[in-house]
């Protein structure tokens, strides 16, 4: 399993 | 101006200490409310922040907004290595913004200590407020920190990932390695007044547990742990440091996704 993204892709890509 | 003063065996070392697991570096910003922390993990999948009023220290005066990255490793190195139970004050002045002064003064204040740290460069981290994030999560589940630090533990008899679920009543931690899997189901008691589960919709997360138990090492300095769950979305970790006070961390934790 793989991370989903790291944290500051995750929020910015919202 | 910064000027802030601690006793050494405050829970604020402590604090630094358990956080070391997963960052060695952390971005401080002082303001005449306080002292906040931010820090990610090298992967940028695990995000720390920590709040500690003005008030809760011995002393604090912060005259203008500062903003320095730290080595926190090499400061807790320094500290530790000093008098037990003196009393460190920390220092960053306007004219040298390049280092912080850290000093510690024995309880007889006999003999003081101190040594000069060199501020790191550190970007500044894109994560929005939290306090607007914790409002939408579909699952919350406020536990004893004894509770989740066992669980946390007993999951790592395999070596991997843990899924956790919201169940009827409850919530399910489930962790599978090679040699077999672990199934904790943790239900809201009938009369327990520490511990809430309230669930507003179904929700799944797979997370890398070796976080998990750096967390829970965190949550061991308090009595209460939260954790704040939503689907695709990073867990929340959050718990308050110590007892009656308003100092609080929280984490945030990049789920998996399957493949």
């Amino acid at each position: 399993n793989k991370h989903q993204a790291d944290l500051e892709k995750f929020y910015n890509n919202r | 101006m910064l000027e802030l003063k601690l006793v050494k065996e405050s829970l604020f070392l402590n604090v630094l200490e358990a956080i070391l697991d997963l960052v060695a570096v952390a971005s401080v910003s002082c303001s005449s409310t306080g002292l906040k922390l931010q820090a990610m993990d090298a992967k940028g999948v695990a995000f720390i922040s920590l709040l500690i009023p003005a008030k809760e220290f011995q002393f604090y005066h912060c005259d203008k907004d500062l903003s320095m990255g730290i080595a926190i490793g090499d400061m807790v190195e320094a500290i530790r290595s000093a008098d037990k139970d003196g009393t460190i004050t920390i220092k960053a002045s306007d004219e040298n913004f390049r280092n912080i002064t850290v000093s510690i003064e024995s309880p007889e204040c006999n003999e003081t200590t101190s040594f000069s740290l060199l501020l790191v460069t550190l970007k500044r981290f894109c994560i929005p407020e939290l306090q607007g994030l914790l409002k939408k999560y579909d699952a919350c589940v406020q536990m004893p920190s004894v509770d989740f630090m066992r669980i946390c533990k007993y999951l790592s008899n395999v070596d991997g990932d843990v899924d956790i679920s919201t169940i009827d009543k409850g919530i399910r931690f489930f962790a599978l390695g090679k040699c077999g899997c672990l199934n904790v189901k943790y239900m809201q008691p009938e009369k327990a007044t520490d511990i809430d589960i309230s669930v507003q919709a179904p929700v799944s997360l797979t997370l890398d547990l070796k976080y998990m138990n750096s967390f829970a090492k965190v949550s061991a300095l308090s009595n209460q742990v939260k954790l704040c769950l939503s689907k695709g979305q990073p867990l929340v970790v959050q718990c308050k440091i110590g007892q009656k006070t308003k100092s609080r961390i929280i984490y945030l934790l990049a789920p998996k996704i399957k493949g």
